[in-house]
Formats: C-alpha cells, sequence, structure tokens
C-alpha cells in the first residue's frame, strides 16, 4: 500500500 | 518559482491569522475552506512517515498543517472569535460536491493504486477546489476587505508560481506530474475572475474589492 515514487513539491 | 509560491503560500496563511487576530472577528472567512485544506495536507503530507525529502520539505508540511489547524482553531474554539464565525453562511455541502467527486477521480486518475498514491492524488483534486466554499462566501457578501483579498490573492498567486515551475520543468526536458498540473490549471482558473478585481480595486487605490 506504500507508493514507490518520492515527491519533492509541498 | 517553486520557492516563490511556497512563500507566498506560507505568507497568505499568516495574512489570514493576522487577518483574524488584528480585527478581533472572521466575518467573511469561510472555516470550511481551511477545513478542506486541512484534509488536503494530511493526505497529502502522509509521506512525511515514509521517506525525508529535505529539512525545507519537511518544515513547510509541519508549518502548514500547524498554522491550518491554528486557523480552525480560531474560527471555531476560540472564545474570541468563534462568535463572529458565520456558520450560516458557510453552508457550502463539500461533502457532497467536493469530497466525493475528488475521492471518485482519484481512483480513477493516479499514478499507482495503493493506498498512499490515491491519497496523494485525493489531495490534488481536492487542493483545485477547496477555494469554492471561501468564493461562495464571498460571492454572497459581494465585497472584500483589504486583508482578505490580500489573502486569497497571495493564496491564488502561489498555484500560479507553481505552473510556471511545472512549465520551467518541462523546458527543461524534466519529468512532471499530469495530475499536479492539471490540479493547478483548474485552480488558478478559480482565481482568475478575482485577480481581475483585485488588480482593478487596487488600481484604482481602493481599500477593498468589490466583486459583482
Amino acid at each position: 500500500w506504500i507508493s514507490s515514487y518520492i515527491k519533492d513539491e509541498l | 518559482f517553486r520557492i516563490a509560491g511556497d512563500m507566498l503560500h506560507v505568507a497568505s496563511l499568516l495574512i489570514l491569522a493576522f487577518r483574524i487576530r488584528n480585527s478581533k472577528n472572521c466575518v467573511g472567512i469561510s472555516c470550511k475552506t481551511q477545513e478542506l485544506y486541512m484534509i488536503v495536507f494530511a493526505t497529502r503530507y502522509l509521506d512525511l512517515f515514509l521517506y525525508f525529502v529535505s529539512l525545507y520539505n519537511t518544515f513547510m508540511k509541519v508549518a502548514y498543517l500547524i498554522i491550518t489547524g491554528y486557523l480552525i482553531y480560531l474560527m471555531r474554539f476560540a472564545k474570541l472569535y468563534r462568535q463572529t464565525y458565520d456558520v450560516k453562511g458557510d453552508s457550502f455541502q463539500y461533502w457532497k460536491w467536493l469530497l466525493g467527486p475528488c475521492f471518485v477521480l482519484s481512483m480513477i486518475f493516479n499514478v499507482e493504486f495503493t493506498f498512499v498514491e490515491i491519497m496523494w492524488s485525493f489531495s490534488i483534486f481536492l487542493e483545485a477546489v477547496a477555494f469554492v466554499p471561501q468564493l461562495e462566501m464571498m460571492r454572497k457578501m459581494g465585497r472584500v476587505e483589504n486583508l482578505t483579498s490580500h489573502y486569497v490573492f497571495t493564496l491564488g498567486g502561489y498555484r500560479l508560481l507553481y505552473i510556471f515551475s511545472w512549465v520551467a520543468k518541462i523546458m527543461d526536458n524534466e519529468p512532471i506530474s499530469w495530475i499536479s498540473l492539471s490540479g493547478g490549471v483548474v485552480q488558478t482558473i478559480l482565481y482568475a475572475d478575482f485577480f481581475y478585481y483585485y488588480i482593478l480595486a487596487k488600481l484604482k487605490g481602493d481599500k477593498s474589492v468589490a466583486l459583482p
């Protein structure tokens, strides 16, 4: 259930 | 553009807190919009528990959550201000018109069908329309006073600067999120006519912004 994409925006 | 956008975003929240404390009332301010932002931040920043991006990101995320929580506290619970909150005027039914549709959209459009990604998409779609209860209140009042107008302007400006930052990324062939971009465009369009009347009023030197 955890995504594999890291997001760097707010 | 990113940093300038983030600074405008924080500024908008601080302006709103200042507006309430300074005038000792929250007339014309929609608490529902603030509650929607709280849901937006809570669902988007689940990643605080998953990975670390930078001290800046963590600090800003926590700041958004705390300031928005503080604004809700002022309007709903603080003795001095809660009587001035217009519960009846702030009547937009967001469960039906905003939360439901955004949830359906996020089930269809997401990067990956995982809980965290669906919540992230949901937060993007919800942020795009979270301002609707506030718009509805301003439409009813017909006039937006000075500090509130600065709040709306900076909050709208923040997403516009994010669009510039995405355009810059596209030109540099950097990947961008199409979900973010589409949400950001819808969000900015919602502010378009307010921008117009705001600039018109400020050019004339008016203290408040009249809406038709």
